[in-house]
């Protein structure tokens, strides 16, 4: 009966998942390789064609006969390109707070989680929120690029590190990880579980009540544990090897919060979304 | 806390899925 239940809260996340973020893995790894009927991704490699794409950036479906429309830039002046560039990051900001509360309507539907002090689950949120999007971007990633616009639009790992500093160095240490992270082959029902994983950490920062987020969280880890082995079951030490990427996640969060920093600083007309303002404040 | 995360809050009290 317990491993019942285990099965049963492992099919109730993955559910909630489906039902909340709109690109699985299933669904990007099809885009990346080709194997789907939908037309091919809208490929941004240089500054000409992230013109061209950028009226597509967050939509969730590109009218086709603009495709290839022709635009006629023949080089794109600096002034320009520092515009473009900033309201690429802006619309890059506009999804990842929209990404924010999909993963907060995720949270909500793990069982017993609204049942936590309110001051807990904001910090649960708090310091998960980031860790879940890097992870989510991982099926989106391959080592030459990433899909964006809910899978609309390929954007190349070369174009992004050829963007000015520091917005070049941002996206690299994802790809790094993800790319390490998609070597472990997880697929949508294990990223659901992890999900949840990451989200009931009970050693955050100024926590109240620690022990009933780490029974949840034990739930959790036990459900994994379990579905791991039955849905990987060649898969050696693969439990442990999921785990450990929290370690590494945390860094990266902790990096990444640094770089807003220094792009606050840098940039004047940087204005960083109300929502993701308040998450970073006083994260690491 | 919830004072200081104001739209978070509100994404975790809100009832229908948020819209941001």
């Amino acid at each position: 009966p317990e491993a019942a239940d285990l099965r049963a809260l492992a099919k109730h996340l993955y559910e909630s998942y489906l039902k909340n973020f709109p690109l699985t893995k299933a669904k990007a790894r099809a885009i990346l390789s080709g194997k789907t009927s939908d037309n091919a991704p809208f490929v941004v490699h240089d500054m000409k064609s992230l013109l061209e794409g950028e009226q597509f950036i967050n939509c969730r479906q590109i009218p086709r006969q603009d495709h290839h429309r022709h635009l006629n830039v023949s080089s794109v002046q600096s002034d320009l390109q520092r515009e473009v560039e900033l309201r690429f990051f802006h619309s890059c900001q506009s999804r990842s707070a929209e990404a924010v509360s999909e993963v907060t309507e995720f949270a909500k539907s793990i069982p017993g989680f609204l049942n936590l002090d309110l001051n807990d689950q904001v910090t649960l949120l708090k310091y998960a929120v980031i860790e879940v999007l890097i992870i989510m971007m991982a099926p989106l990633m391959n080592k030459d690029g990433t899909l964006i616009s809910y899978g609309q639009i390929f954007m190349t790992r070369e174009f992004l590190k050829s963007l000015r500093k520091p917005f070049s160095d941002m996206m690299e240490p994802k790809f790094e990880f993800s790319v390490k992270f998609n070597m472990l082959e997880l697929d949508d029902t294990d990223m659901a579980l992890f999900f949840a994983v990451i989200i009931l950490s009970g050693d955050r920062p100024g926590l109240l009540n620690v022990k009933p987020i780490e029974d949840l969280q034990e739930n959790v880890l036990h459900s994994l544990e379990l579905h791991l082995k039955m849905n990987h079951p060649d898969s050696l030490h693969l439990f442990a090897k999921v785990l450990q990427k929290m370690t590494d996640l945390r860094q990266i969060v902790s990096d990444h919060v640094h770089f807003i920093q220094l792009l606050k600083e840098s940039e004047i007309n940087m204005c960083l979304h109300p929502l993701l303002q308040e998450i970073m404040k006083d994260l690491y | 806390l919830t004072e200081r995360h104001k739209i978070l809050h509100r994404l975790l009290q809100d009832s229908s899925p948020a819209d941001g």
